[in-house]
């Protein structure tokens, strides 16, 4: 049964993708298999793991409006145990569309139920909004992990997001954990970076990961040759990072 | 008769905020009259600026929702020719609200239209989608500034944007041009930096900035205090950026 992870910060910019890309390609070397679920029209996690958008005919957006089956959508990536669930400019027009649905924060939770037993992690890319598909991942999900970019700006939307945390944990999903809060682009030379990580630990001690990853060129080198930093670099800081962002998580629930 | 221009970008964090604060607070400090709109629920441009969201009572929202005049609701910035006019994080609920209005995709221009002459300039800062409120944003300006981050993603987003542009031109705001494509976060040190501002000025050599952001830590530091760049150190090469982007946007519509 997996464990279906979310990844949200409506804040932009903030390493939703990077994260979501390399925590899933990570469990995936370390042999668990792995769903990575796009749940954002920019499909940037569907192009940052090797895809071309021209070649995607069905996508989520099929999935959620169209009643088409995820095992029927689901592409195998180039890295054994990695499968995406791939996204498409068309899931803009989603949110709309499923405003008068009678269930309308449950679709993705359906669309993901039936495949729930092939995985061992699923994880979600949500775009920078908290709009009713980013509600839909949260509901479906068991955790979520929130990347917060060392600025200013992204600790002001921290608050934010741990509200409406909090309001799905009320009305939608009680079971709706927060994996961690995930500090991205850290530069310890930086005066501003080590002030929001301090801030952040002060106040959330308890859910900071350990890990924190750092600015690292190779990580945003690696979606423009299509692959996870593993496969790019796998010596790098940005790699390393997430590989043991992975390792903390599985030891977390007691799945090493 | 101020000019309109809008800030925006589907991708998230590639700098719309800081782009729409320093490019107002430079005519600002040139001694045009300049209105800041933010136009995103997180409301970074109204505390980027230095007003406190808790003392926040009207904002954008209500001009759009609940008929509120422009006018009652735009504060006065410490900068003289600075105006504001504030976002809440209610504006979340604006788009579903005007979902079903006959002329949803006009609120915001007959917001601004009874204000438009006591303004030299008009900004409005976007939040990171494509959704009615930025829509909204294209039909009410002259023009769009659209920042690109010297990122693989960045690059990756830039037709979806400029698509949705040449939508709106054709069906509902003619005159709408693109002011330019401002390089942002520039590095000149990364090879992917390099490679990214040379595909931008490739595809679209003339309509980009000849002014590039640097990356620039006083840019991203000024909001933690309340203030653009220009106010909180005038010297640093951000400030100066900015400063240079007014001016050339000042001799490109001949109004030096
Ligand atoms: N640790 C890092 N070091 C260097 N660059 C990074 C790092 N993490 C992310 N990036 C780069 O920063 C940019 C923003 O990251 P990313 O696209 O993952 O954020 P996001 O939160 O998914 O954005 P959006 O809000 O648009 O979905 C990307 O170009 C990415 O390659
Ligand atoms: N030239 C720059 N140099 C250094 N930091 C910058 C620069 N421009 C922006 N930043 C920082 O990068 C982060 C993203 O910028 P900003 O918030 O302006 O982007 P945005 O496009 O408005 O994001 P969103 O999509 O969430 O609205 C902010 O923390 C900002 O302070
Ligand atoms: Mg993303
Ligand atoms: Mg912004």
């Amino acid at each position: 049964m997996a464990r279906i992870i979310g990844v949200a910060n409506q804040k932009g910019g903030v390493g939703k993708t990077t994260t979501a890309i390399n925590v899933a390609a990570s469990f995936a070397v370390l042999e668990y298999n792995t769903l990575l679920v796009d749940a954002d029209p920019q499909a940037n996690s569907t192009t940052g793991v090797g895809f071309d958008l021209h070649n995607i005919t069905n996508s989520l957006y099929d999935c959620m409006v169209n009643n088409a089956k995820a095992e029927d959508v689901i592409l195998k990536s180039d890295m054994p145990h990695l499968d995406v669930l791939p996204s498409h400019i068309d899931l803009v027009g989603a949110e709309i569309e499923m405003i008068n649905y009678p269930n309308r924060e449950n679709v993705m939770k359906a669309v993901l139920d039936p495949i729930k037993d092939k995985y061992d992690f699923i994880v979600i890319d949500c775009s920078p909004s908290l709009g009713l598909i980013t509600v839909n991942s949260l509901v479906a999900a068991d955790s979520v992990i929130v990347p917060v970019q060392c600025e200013f700006f992204a600790l002001e939307g921290l608050g934010k997001l741990l509200n409406t945390v909090k309001i799905v944990q009320s009305r939608l999903n009680p079971d709706l954990q927060i994996e961690g809060i995930l500090m991205t682009m850290y530069d310890g030379r930086l005066r501003l970076c080590n002030q929001v990580v301090s801030e952040v630990r002060r106040h959330f001690d308890d859910i900071v990961f350990s890990t924190i990853v750092h600015r690292n060129t190779r990580l945003s080198e690696a979606p423009s040759v299509g692959k996870p930093a593993i496969l790019y670099d796998a010596e790098s800081k940005g790699a390393v990072n997430y590989l043991n962002l992975a390792k903390e998580i599985l030891q977390k629930n007691d799945m090493t």
